[in-house]
């Protein structure tokens, strides 16, 4: 429940915050995926 | 006022990517088994700052098998990641580094090892060999016949079996046995009569070799080896007379 309601708050700020034509930076982690994922 | 905390380091930041490096060239050349891994993700990075220009790093990575074994000369860069579909091996990796003045170092390193579940490849490719158990009776029986052929038609030195890499088995169309063995060099001659007697020669990487070899089993039987030595031997292909050539 913790993860849930941090994920809402962030979501609700980005709702307020983002101006048109914002688009959010990808998470920090995990990186990207060099080959395939198993 | 205090300078703000600099932002947390992204997993796919150039800072992470060289840490991840140097954890992937410290886990390779700190095994001595199978195959070479090479970096599929960074997972996680935590970074503890120890004081002036002193870090400790925690990764998390995902690596996957390549086709270069362990004991290979070839540079990482040059390995080949096994493909889904040749039954892939994950790593998966939690790596403790120091950054001192700029400088990485490994200070410890936890990894686990698991293949793709079967189902998955079946899936996507139902008439794929999987990966056998390495004291299977097939497989066993395969790496014995296999070095033996090499060894009755080898000029070169005895070859005795190090470890076996990996196995597959194929049961439909044909029913085909796939295995990798890793080899050294005794003090005999191939011709030896008391192969018992043959001792590996001191650890020297142009004394190791690898094998790959592939039995058919059914509809007929067939037998090819190739084993490739390292060092200044050059490759070496064998395969029994009258049987497929490679």
């Amino acid at each position: 429940s913790v993860a849930r309601r941090a994920v809402a708050e962030v979501a609700q700020h980005d709702k307020v915050a983002r101006p048109v034509g914002f688009v959010p930076p990808p998470p920090p982690c995990p990186g990207k995926i060099r080959h395939f994922k198993i | 006022a205090p300078a703000a905390p600099p932002a947390p380091l992204g997993c796919d930041d150039p800072e992470s990517e060289a840490a991840a490096e140097v954890a992937v060239s410290y886990i390779n050349g700190h095994s001595h088994h199978g195959y070479k891994f090479a970096l599929n993700r960074i997972d996680n990075i935590r970074v503890l700052p120890q004081g002036p220009n002193h870090e400790i790093i925690f990764l998390e990575l995902d690596l996957l098998e390549t086709t270069c074994p362990i004991l290979s000369p070839t540079p990482l860069a040059n390995c080949t990641v096994r493909s889904f579909t040749d039954h892939a091996v994950e790593g998966d990796c939690d790596v403790k580094l120091q950054k001192v003045n700029g400088q990485l170092s490994v200070l410890a390193s936890k990894c686990h090892s698991h293949a793709d579940s079967a189902e998955d490849i079946l899936q996507l490719c139902p008439d794929c060999p999987l990966l056998a158990s390495w004291n299977d009776t097939e497989v066993l029986a395969t790496v014995t016949e296999s070095l033996s052929a090499y060894n009755g038609k080898s000029t070169g030195a005895y070859l005795k079996l190090l470890e076996i890499g990996r196995a597959k088995i194929q049961y439909h169309p044909a029913h085909v046995v796939f295995v990798e063995f890793a080899v050294a060099a005794t003090n005999c001659s191939a011709e030896a009569a008391n192969v018992e007697a043959c001792h590996l020669l001191p650890d020297d990487q142009s004394n190791f070799g690898f094998c790959t070899a592939t039995k058919v089993i059914r509809p007929s039987q067939d037998l090819e080896v190739n084993c490739q030595l390292y060092g200044h031997q050059p490759g070496v292909t064998y395969s029994p007379p009258g049987q497929a050539t490679s």
